[in-house]
């Protein structure tokens, strides 16, 4: 049997090639080191994938920089919604949430609903009851607000206000 | 969109997929991130898959399970499977985007078709990379 192998990605919401600095892409790439080595610490100690892959999105998550967790974007609305998932290739068991807001870490929600549930994706307030009876971590608005992400909402909605165009495939991702 | 894939040394393969959805988006809007088989999928006979992107057509595409799919029964390689769904299937259709993948064997892809792409990965016995397009 080979060895392991890990592979990660940290989107950041709408950030333009033209924006980018020298700063901010050494940012970029401490954050995404730090989160390869938090997953690839599990699998170097013989550790499940599983385990790998959800310390490596949870890095991803405390990392204001990417869109997720700490750093999600703003709905037109003002305010955050948040969507994780996990996969086991084993049997194919799977858990997810969508739409929530408080757990500091999403995808251990998503977790939670693989192993503690007999289903596969929970919203409204019962995902939030699961988080709490899984005992994880809560963050409040204060913990989760971002100042670039909540200009970058207000810009948003001022260019579709002007009807200005934008061809920044980026704004349609997450 | 953030994500992570990984073969572990028992040859078991996992993937994890968290997002905050699109800048201004509409309330209530849910993307391929939390759908199984689009923005997130896990099957140690083929691959695991995370994927980042226009999260409406990664869903209608199934994007995640058509790597496995294509795997299983065209005898495709992971790279070859996940850049045809990437180039072929995603791109012409609006699916701007990319995703990373790893297969039974530990090899890793990670195709994309626009900006904005930050990728990081490593195999057992190697240096990690980190790229950012």
């Amino acid at each position: 049997m080979s060895g392991y192998s890990l592979a990660i990605h940290g989107g950041a919401g709408t950030i333009l090639k033209s924006k980018m600095t020298p700063e901010k892409e050494a940012a970029y790439r401490e954050g995404l080191s730090t989160a390869l080595e938090a997953g690839e610490a599990v699998l170097r100690k013989g550790g499940s994938a599983m385990d790998a892959v959800e310390a490596a999105v949870c890095a991803l998550e405390d990392e204001p920089l990417f869109n997720s967790g700490r750093g999600a974007v703003y709905t037109s609305a003002g305010a955050q919604e948040m969507d994780a998932c996990v996969m086991d290739g084993r049997d194919r068991s799977a858990g997810a949430v969508a739409g929530i807001f408080g757990p500091k870490n999403p995808i251990r929600l998503a977790r939670a609903v693989m192993e503690r549930t007999p289903h596969v994706l929970l919203i409204g307030p019962r995902a939030l009851e699961l988080a709490q009876e899984a005992g994880l971590e809560f963050g409040d608005r204060d913990y989760f607000f971002d100042q670039k992400r909540w200009d970058a909402l207000q810009k948003t909605m001022q260019m579709r206000e002007s009807g200005e165009e934008d061809d920044d495939p980026a704004r349609r991702h997450g | 969109t953030v994500g992570a894939v990984a073969r572990d040394r028992d040859g078991n393969l996992a993937a994890a997929t968290s997002t905050g959805g699109m800048t201004a988006k509409m309330p209530g809007r849910i993307g391929d991130t939390p759908i199984p088989g689009a923005g997130t999928f896990a099957d140690n006979a083929t691959c695991a898959v995370s994927a980042t992107g226009h999260g409406e057509v990664f869903i209608r595409y199934t994007a995640g399970a058509e790597i496995a799919a294509r795997m299983r029964h065209l005898g495709e390689t992971l790279e070859q499977a996940a850049r045809h769904v990437v180039m072929e299937d995603l791109a012409p259709n609006d699916g701007s985007g990319g995703l990373v993948a790893v297969d039974s064997e530990g090899n890793i892809t990670l195709p994309f078709n626009c900006e904005g792409m930050y990728r990081s990965s490593v195999r057992e016995g190697s240096d990690p990379e980190t790229a950012i397009y």
